[in-house]
């Protein structure tokens, strides 16, 4: 028995041509973001501890889908949610609906740690993000250029996307194209 | 989605998501992430973290069933974790991170890749896309 650490920085269908200005930034923040835990881990401190680390690290990067660079609705506007969860006591918190939070995952910590409660969203978890006094931001510091083109390409398509999906381009016409009849990205 | 699993030398477990969710996703929308047992989910025998398609591993407990298949069939967590993938969740939806109470580590996904990183107290590490 030893310890171990894994981490995942999204799924999806990632083109295997990406440009390296594109891949290496997620590289390099997957490293670090690895080295962190690594090192939380070896200086002792609980895997509660090192997972909250490590997801408000990520959390901090634009180009994943968490924190800043998420993703937005089909009104242009940020939704995150976060969930931890102790195997040992199977303790847990969760929040959605979140819009000025910067790191959702500590608020979800505080939501196992501070209340009776396993889950809260939008309204109540923005209000009891004041009231434990978390960092808070405008929302428009959440939302980067590229996510804005992301859902402009989305809805010209009349489609959701996961973290990761490519445009489908009709070569001829350059226009997107819907190629599932459910008009739902199933590729990934 | 961004997520971290971790075991410590006592086989002690955690993990955690979080999320901006769909792109394009319906105001209210809520995903797997936030959901106990779906995209999120931690006992004595594993911690798990889920990315994809959010209503897929809703549909399919994704966490939650990975440590039932530890806990009531006895799979190591690398069967566990890829019946889970292969045959619980449709194509091209879905991929976790996982730990084990023994140290066990597992990156799996049926997309076409997933960003992740790994690393082990025996001294392995490993990050990967595709």
């Amino acid at each position: 028995m030893g310890w171990a650490i894994a981490l995942h920085g999204g799924a999806g269908d990632i083109p295997r041509h990406l440009p390296p200005e594109r891949r290496q930034p997620r590289e390099a923040a997957l490293q670090n973001c690895l080295s962190m835990g690594v090192a939380a881990i070896k200086a002792n401190k609980s895997p509660l501890d090192v997972v909250e680390l490590v997801v408000r690290e990520l959390e901090n990067v634009p180009c994943f889908n968490a924190g800043r660079g998420s993703v937005l609705t089909n009104s242009g506007t940020v939704e995150m949610e976060a969930c931890i969860m102790d195997g040992n006591t199977k303790r847990c918190g969760a929040v959605s609906g979140l819009t000025t939070v910067v790191n959702p995952v500590s608020l979800a910590r505080l939501v196992m740690e501070k209340t009776p409660h396993i889950y809260l969203s939008f309204q109540g978890a923005e209000a009891f993000a004041r009231e434990q006094g978390v960092q808070t931001v405008d929302t428009s510091n959440f939302i980067t250029s590229e996510n804005v083109e992301r859902l402009k390409q989305a809805k010209e398509a009349n489609r959701i996307q996961i973290d990761y999906t490519q445009p489908v381009i009709m070569a001829s016409k350059g226009e997107y194209e819907e190629t599932n009849p459910n008009l739902d990205s199933q590729i990934g | 989605t961004v997520g971290c699993v971790v075991v410590d030398g006592n086989g002690s477990l955690a993990t955690a998501t979080s999320t901006g969710g769909l792109v394009n996703k319906m105001v209210g929308r809520i995903g797997d992430t936030p959901i106990i047992g779906a995209g999120t989910y931690a006992n004595r025998f594993c911690a798990v973290s889920a990315t994809g398609k959010g209503e897929e591993i809703m549909r399919a407990t994704v966490a939650r069933d990975v440590a039932a298949l530890m806990e009531f069939k006895g799979m190591s967590l690398e069967v566990a974790a890829d019946y889970v993938i292969q045959h619980c969740t449709p194509k091209g939806t879905a991929g976790l991170v996982a730990v084990s109470a023994t140290g066990e580590v597992t990156m799996l996904f049926n997309t076409t890749g997933m960003f992740r990183a790994c690393a082990t107290e025996d001294g392995y590490s490993e990050t990967g896309i595709w």
